[in-house]
């Protein structure tokens, strides 16, 4: 994987999104 | 039982997004994550665009759960 490449898919994206979100809950 | 869980989970998640608790998502909500999360506007519209299956507008907690069922592998 390649970040920041703009055919990036869809699914990167998302999991980024729930990733970052997991790691927001569980971090405060 | 693993639905539940990713339900719960997913609701836990739903309500960072919605923090009205309005029961649904829209995309001004989704911008407001810009600088809480590491995903720029346009990420954030993506995963929108992607999570909102009847691409209504709204995002349901239901879409939502959905989509993270996915991300799960699911």
């Amino acid at each position: 994987m390649e970040p920041g490449k703009p055919g990036a898919t869809n699914e990167g994206v998302l999991a980024n999104f729930f990733n970052s979100l997991l790691s927001k809950k569980t971090g405060t | 039982d693993m639905k539940r869980i990713i339900a719960d989970k997913a609701r836990e998640l739903f309500i960072v997004c919605d923090k009205e608790e309005k029961g649904f998502v829209c995309r001004r909500d989704m911008q407001r994550l810009d600088g809480e999360l590491p995903l720029s506007p346009e990420q954030l519209e993506e995963v929108f665009d992607s999570l909102d299956d009847d691409g209504n507008g709204f995002l349901t907690l239901e879409e939502f759960t959905d989509g993270f069922g996915g991300f799960l592998g699911l």
